[in-house]
């Protein structure tokens, strides 16, 4: 996180008014919007917000479009959604969200007031933009469902560090307070990865809301909310594999599967796991892996494997083995899988196993954060 | 593989540039060694988002630069 030089309120209580509202929403939708994105920061921080309907709010909401008088025009849809002010007196914590956005109160699309709000009013409290890309105050508009948000720890941080954590917070014993979610660390050596996958020549790492995406180009991966390039797709994924028979990557989560096409869900996505050849039985898979010598896709379950072949759209006869029989020395559980120059790895845990699949010997045990430049 | 900008990405990124990482007009004599002041724009733009440090505007910078985003400045605040 961080911060405008310590420019903080010099009281805890603090006033709001919404000058104007957007014709997106109803009245009732903008109000319940910017009353949850304060509470946010109330929950975890001392500071108390009241709403006054006339005169001059500490800090002061309006919709507003183009130039309007404050040296920082929006541009029209897209592009810049809000700005605000650091506190301070006037214009101070002021939040202004631009009016060409189309702003939604449980849709998906386009942008949603609650996130768009809570991000700006961190900034009517203190914070400046955080470069962890979990962080609400990371400046990219992500998609996160508002009804499961939870603040991050990067933000938690960030208003306790100006104005202390929240006072009315006594955890009662056998029920401490939610810990806030925190951005995976690439180099945290108990790291275990969700999913990984190849996409034509990149290498992509799942692991709950974040992937990482490592290139050659790139030296160091850069990391990225799963939602900011496929809102549709959930975090937690259980496995995910690249294609090549389709240009697509296959993402799994439960009983469905989803198909990436660059930053578009194909359509007629999700399908049932069952659309992948897979017996009623399996409520879920732990990996996936294609193939190229055999042209095969493998799905791991538990301690077993399937083969699937895409092109015949049938699972091949013979199948489930037994991981260890297709992968000696591999007794864990397979907990992802991809190939990369010919070789094959497994993960399992915060480990990685490099195969050969031409002598289907075990070659190295690596740590599962070996791609990503640690 | 390195892409060449668009007019209108090139202007697109000027824009960014100056009402994120305080891009000024650059007068005077160009300077026979160094990168230039936009050059050095976009590398700390990109070491915020965590790119690859190229100083060019390569397809990764300019698709970040054209994400829905907060108008507050990034890096240097606007008084």
């Amino acid at each position: 996180f961080s911060t405008f030089d310590n420019l903080k309120w010099k009281t805890n209580q603090l006033t709001y008014r919404i000058e104007n509202y957007t014709p997106d929403m109803s009245v009732a939708e903008v109000d319940q919007s910017i009353t949850r994105a304060l509470q946010v920061w109330a929950k975890v921080s001392p500071l108390r917000f009241t709403r006054i309907n006339s005169g001059t709010a500490d800090i002061m909401i309006s919709f507003t479009r183009g130039d309007h008088g404050d040296n920082s025009p929006f541009d029209g849809p897209g592009g810049f959604l809000a700005h605000a002010f650091a506190p301070g007196p006037n214009i101070g914590g002021d939040v202004h969200f631009d009016e060409d956005e189309d702003f939604t109160f449980r849709s998906i699309r386009e942008y949603n007031l609650f996130l768009v709000a809570a991000h700006e009013f961190g900034h009517s409290l203190g914070l400046s933009h955080s470069n962890d890309p979990g962080a609400l105050m990371f400046p990219i508009y992500s998609y996160t469902d508002p009804r499961t948000f939870s603040l991050p720890r990067d933000d938690v941080n960030g208003i306790q560090y100006i104005y202390g954590p929240n006072p009315d917070v006594n955890p009662k014993p056998g029920k401490p307070d939610p810990t806030p979610p925190s951005t995976p660390d690439a180099c945290d050596p108990s790291l275990v990865l969700d999913a990984v996958t190849t996409l034509r020549g990149e290498k992509m790492f799942f692991k709950g809301r974040f992937f990482w995406r490592s290139y050659s180009q790139n030296s160091q991966p850069e990391q990225n909310l799963i939602k900011t390039f496929w809102p549709e797709l959930p975090a937690n994924i259980d496995a995910a594999y690249e294609s090549l028979l389709s240009d697509r990557v296959l993402i799994f989560k439960g009983r469905k599967v989803w198909a990436i096409s660059g930053y578009d869900i194909v359509s007629g996505y999700p399908k049932s796991l069952k659309s992948m050849g897979l017996p009623q039985t399996v409520k879920k898979i732990d990996a996936a892996l294609y193939d190229e010598g055999s042209s095969k896709t493998l799905f791991f379950v538990g301690n077993y494997y399937y083969s699937y072949d895409e092109e015949k759209k049938r699972m091949d006869k013979g199948f489930p083995k037994r991981v260890d029989e297709g992968f000696p020395g591999m007794k864990s559980k397979v907990t992802a899988a991809f190939q990369v120059q010919g070789f094959t790895y497994l993960f399992s845990g915060p480990f990685m196993f490099e195969y050969s699949m031409w002598t289907r010997r075990q070659l190295r045990v690596l740590g599962n954060n070996y791609f990503l430049s640690c | 593989l390195p892409i060449t900008p668009s007019k209108e990405d090139e202007v697109l990124a000027e824009t960014y540039l100056k009402r994120f990482y305080n891009l000024t007009e650059e007068t005077g004599p160009t300077a026979r060694q160094g990168p230039s002041q936009r050059s050095r724009k976009v590398q700390e733009m990109q070491k915020f988002f965590g790119l690859k440090l190229t100083g060019t505007l390569d397809a990764e910078t300019l698709a970040m630069m054209k994400k829905p985003r907060c108008g507050l400045p990034d890096v240097h605040i606007g008084h």
